[in-house]
């Protein structure tokens, strides 16, 4: 494995599990080995977590790759990528690790691998005959194993390691609860559709210490599509929160990038004026709907304030939907909140919160609300979770691209440093008039 | 709303030109 691998100390900048992801997602695109040691070194317990383990995996599987390490407490990741593959693709960690996590990290190689090669067929065959998973466990040998041969018209499942955003402790303390156990892999025919690459993804979807999949649906994924030229499709079928997940949802690329070619650089720097603000608080299970009534209403006196500013000539029309989710759409008990702020050149920002254990409803909208405005009130194009989320696509991009952000966070200069470790992409930091301010980013 | 230029960055990136 080591020889010409690239080294990425884990424990540096942000050291936790963005580290990971970025890493083997960039990996698997330049097609260079990777050794990550120190895996999630500033997080308790270090190393791999599930969630973790079923990206890395999820990962390894899209680029054809071989991996090492990919088992939970994992502290070093070996990576081997082979060549990036379209394909039907099925995730599970089998706890409530975050959803919208796996999805970032295969996000960057499937919007890379152009369409299906073989209309679908192929992952018919393995749906059937488990081939590819008896493949790749040969060749991977994962120290985890595969949980599960497929069968027809099953998911094909593997094996698995771990997950998380910022620290995900909370999420993976409780191990699998899904019987049928954790794995990433192909899919057979449970994903129907054209010859585009999909994902199948089960676990949270509102999970603390990562972004709830509203906002992937609802911010990351309108972003890229503007930026990249490109063309997804978010349908999430049930939501899971901690401590059981159980969530699924789908994603479609149902445009990539042709196949051989680069991503295109793109400039977002004009913010432009809020035109509108949509919030929306939902509550699950047990948890009665007042809760998110109380997530609401901290959030409109946040956005009241903030808008009644003289700054606001005509403050934008903000509207609030409390969403209770039924026993179809959510499994388990779980509420959260997400206030999404569009601007007249296409901007979206957003603030979020996914209700904490023993946390007042009042408390997670104010949150989210001062999130958003503290985000509008920096004037950039992308608000403070999506700084970083766009770094891969800058990386893997043809030329030069710009980014108006607000101050940059410790997971953006996590991004770039990554970045810069495992491709020829350079960054830097400029203030408004051109001049250099890479003291913050470095 | 806000002041942006105060609390703003432009964060610029000559890319790798990745493809696969």
């Amino acid at each position: 494995f080591d020889g010409g691998a690239t080294h990425i100390d884990g424990s540096y900048f942000e050291g936790g599990g963005q580290v990971v992801r970025n890493a083997v997602a960039l990996a698997s695109i330049t097609g260079q080995k990777l050794r990550i040691s120190d895996v999630r070194a500033n997080r308790r317990p270090s190393g791999l977590a599930y969630q973790h383990c079923t990206g890395v995996e999820l990962v390894t599987r899209i680029c054809d790759g071989v991996v090492g390490g990919a088992a939970v407490g994992s502290t070093e990741v070996r990576l081997a990528p082979g060549t990036i593959v379209p394909g039907r693709y099925v995730a599970d960690p089998g706890t409530a690790g975050a959803t919208a996590l796996l999805a970032q990290a295969a996000l960057p190689c499937l919007l890379l691998a152009g369409p299906l090669q073989n209309g679908g067929e192929e992952m018919e065959a393995l749906g059937k005959g488990g081939g590819a998973s008896a493949a790749a466990k040969e060749r991977s040998g994962t120290e985890s194993g595969f949980e599960q041969e497929g069968k027809a018209g099953e998911h094909v499942t593997a094996s698995v390691s771990l997950v998380d955003y910022a620290d995900d402790t909370e999420q993976e303390e409780a191990g699998p609860s899904h019987k049928e156990g954790m794995g990433a892999g192909k899919e057979g025919s449970a994903v129907t559709g054209g010859g585009f690459s999909s994902l199948l993804l089960r676990g949270g979807t509102d999970a603390s210490k990562a972004p709830p999949i509203d906002y992937i649906k609802e911010v990351l994924f309108p972003t890229v599509k503007r930026l990249l030229g490109v063309e997804l499709e978010m349908h999430v079928k049930r939501r899971g929160f901690y401590p059981k997940g159980n969530g699924e949802l789908t994603v479609t690329i149902t445009k990539s990038v042709e196949r051989g070619k680069c991503l295109p650089a793109f400039s977002l720097t004009e913010r432009g004026n809020v035109t509108s603000v949509h919030v929306r608080a939902f509550t699950a299970g047990a948890l009665p709907q007042h809760v998110s009534e109380e997530m609401l209403q901290s959030a409109r006196a946040v956005l009241d304030s903030f808008f009644s500013s003289p700054a606001f000539a005509s403050p934008p029309p903000v509207q609030y939907e409390s969403v209770r989710e039924t026993p179809e759409s959510a499994f388990g008990n779980g509420a959260g909140i997400l206030l999404l702020a569009e601007t007249s050149t296409g901007c979206r920002l957003a603030g979020s919160r996914v209700l904490e254990r023993g946390q007042k409803g009042a408390d997670a909208g104010r949150e989210a609300a001062e999130d958003l405005v503290g985000d509008l009130r920096s004037g950039g194009c992308v608000d403070r979770y999506l700084q970083d989320q766009l770094v891969v696509f800058m990386a893997a991009a043809e030329g030069t691209s710009r980014l108006l952000i607000g101050r940059p966070t410790l997971h953006t200069c996590t991004a770039v440093w990554v970045a810069e470790s495992m491709a020829s992409a350079r960054f830097r930091l400029l203030t408004h008039d051109g001049q250099p301010a890479t003291n913050l980013l470095r | 709303f806000g002041d942006p230029g105060t609390e703003s960055w432009i964060l610029e990136c000559d890319g790798a030109a990745l493809n696969v």
